[in-house]
This record gives C-alpha cells, sequence and structure tokens, in this order.
C-alpha cells in the first residue's frame, strides 16, 4: 500500500492512498483502502492516509476518527494520531500519515517498521523505515 | 509550522521484515524521497494539494518497489485487484476506486470518479467500462505482475496463508512463523 497526505499554503488538506491488497487475497476481497473513512479521509482540518492491517483498520474507521478526535476532543494532530493508533485498533496492526491544515505532519505505527517520508515548509525532509 | 505553511507526507505500507536486504532499503528510502521532492517541486507552483496527492500515488503506482500498482500483491488466482482512493478536504468530497486489473494509476481514475461521475465509489467491470469512457491509461495485466510478487504469492500458498508480508526477502531461508510478534499467518499487512 502507498499513500500521500498534503497541505497546500492556502491550508487546504488532501489524502490518496493506492494498494494492490493482500498476497493470496480472495478474488472480489475490498481493503480499507478505497474506503473513504478507513483508509483515506481528508476534511478542512487534516488529511491521513493508512496503512496494514485493513480488516482492523476498517473496524476502527482509523483515518475519520483522527479527524473526529481533533474535532470532539481538541486533541491536536499528533496527539489525535497516537490516541487511535492505541485505543482503536485492538490488536489490530497498522501505521498512518496526516496532516493539518496548520503545516503539521504526524505519523504513528504499532508494526515492525514504515515506510514512511516527509517534507515540511521550513525545509525540514526526512525518509525512515524503522523507528 | 504555521497556518499557510505546506506539509507533505508519504508512505509506502507500514510491517517490513526486519531481514529486507539494505539494497531493498535504499531503493525504497530513494523513491520516497524523489516523490517529496516533487511535491515540494508541484507546490511551490502552486498546485493543489489535491493535485500534488494525485501525482505522487502515480509515482508511486508505477514503480514495483511498493505493493501499488504495477507490483500490486497478486490475489489466489494469480491476478492484480488493485484499488485506490482520493479525497479532497475542502468540500469532502472523494472518489474510490476496487477490483482494477487493467489501469495503469489507479488514484487517477479514482479522481475521475469524484470529478467526472455523479457517483463516489466504483468497481470491478464498471470502473474498468468507466475508465475506458474517461480515456484512462490501461495496460495488459502482465504489466503489473512481477517475478517478485509471483513468487510471494507461492510462499504464501505454502503457507497456506491468505495474509503475508509483502515485504519479505526473496530468499528462502525467511523465519516464516512471526511478524510483529504475530504469527505470519494472520498477520494482514497491506
Amino acid at each position: 500500500t502507498v499513500g500521500c497526505v498534503v497541505v497546500d499554503s492556502q491550508g487546504r488538506c488532501a489524502a490518496a492512498t493506492s494498494t494492490g491488497g493482500l498476497t493470496n487475497k480472495m478474488s472480489g476481497r475490498i481493503g480499507d483502502s478505497p474506503l473513504i473513512g478507513a483508509g483515506t479521509y481528508a476534511c478542512n482540518m487534516c488529511g491521513v492516509s493508512c496503512t496494514g492491517e485493513g480488516e482492523a483498520i476498517i473496524r476502527s474507521t482509523l483515518a475519520r476518527d483522527v479527524a473526529a478526535i481533533m474535532e470532539y476532543k481538541g486533541y491536536k494532530l499528533q496527539e489525535a494520531v497516537d490516541f487511535v493508533l492505541n485505543k482503536r485498533l485492538d490488536e489490530g496492526k497498522a501505521g498512518l500519515i496526516a496532516v493539518s491544515n496548520h503545516g503539521e505532519v504526524a505519523i504513528g505505527f504499532n508494526t515492525v517498521g514504515m515506510f514512511r517520508g516527509w517534507v515540511t515548509e521550513n525545509g525540514i525532509m526526512e525518509v525512515k523505515i524503522w523507528d | 509550522m504555521g497556518k499557510g505553511e505546506w506539509a507533505i507526507a508519504v508512505h509506502g505500507g507500514a510491517g517490513v521484515h526486519p531481514n529486507l536486504p539494505k539494497e531493498s532499503q535504499y531503493k525504497a528510502k530513494q523513491l520516497l524521497t524523489r516523490c517529496l521532492q516533487l511535491g515540494v517541486d508541484a507546490l511551490r507552483l502552486s498546485q493543489s494539494a489535491l493535485d500534488v496527492v494525485e501525482l505522487i500515488v502515480r509515482e508511486l503506482e508505477i514503480d514495483p518497489i511498493f505493493n501499488s500498482g504495477r507490483g500490486s500483491a497478486l490475489t489466489a488466482k494469480g491476478t492484480v485487484e488493485m484499488e485506490a482512493s482520493i479525497m479532497d478536504g475542502v468540500g469532502r468530497r472523494c472518489g474510490a476506486v476496487s477490483g482494477l486489473s487493467t489501469v495503469k494509476n489507479p488514484v487517477s481514475l479514482a479522481r475521475l470518479v469524484m470529478d467526472k461521475s455523479p457517483h463516489s465509489y466504483l468497481a470491478f467491470e464498471g470502473a474498468e467500462e468507466f475508465a475506458k469512457q474517461q480515456g484512462a491509461e490501461t495496460m495488459d495485466n502482465s504489466f503489473f505482475i512481477t517475478e517478485e510478487n509471483l513468487h510471494m504469492l507461492n510462499l504464501a500458498k505454502q503457507q497456506n496463508s491468505i495474509v503475508f508480508d509483502y515485504r519479505i526477502p526473496s530468499t528462502n531461508n525467511v523465519s516464516m512463523e512471526k511478524m510483529n510478534g504475530l504469527p505470519m499467518k494472520i498477520y494482514a499487512p497491506e
């Protein structure tokens, strides 16, 4: 699975996710990536893209929950990302990337490693795999 | 960070086998770095967040390193069934596709569903039909299938596991028992 989230200089957020799904999956199986609110979500506050155990991400509507936690609990972006990964996934394994309309980036995962990278306007660019 | 500052984040999947060869790790990092730079250049040309997420995911789809587009994981039948979605925070517009087997860039078809159809999600033959109507670029199924994917599928079948860590070394002496402390057979990375 691959994904990208962006906030532009006008504070507009967007998200996109794309995948081949699972190796040896049954034909016709749908994962979290195409499901709005599960693998992908964007609103005026943030953009989120998830990856990992599709069934767990779907059940927890992981991407929408980041936005909901920010909206209803007033959490900041990284707090919301940490909360959903710790409290919503049950035993599921997943990772997600997110941006806020304030130019913040947040990334979280509970798997062994995650292919990820980010860059912000103040020039910081990082690409990582392990913790 | 502050209001009016741009930012980009990108991923190539969560769950990486601890023994992934250094060469594969290096290639993955190179691709992610190139995609970030592509996005920075586009934002500096005042492209919108929506255009930039599509641009970057397209780049990731055509490179076989990650599990999407070319290099997608294979179904039990040895075919690809790709899926994607895109969402614009402005007005919360969205588009999604599933079950694609010929469309070169699934994320761009999802964008066309959002922009050019009355729906938000099209799947399988309906999505393929829409792709033809819209002139989306399509490829022969073999374009998407790589030797590595076929090898992964065989490993998964030997393990009789429907879910499998896609990113494991292609050598046979891979310990298949555990991933993230969970039995491999239940681990479901995408």
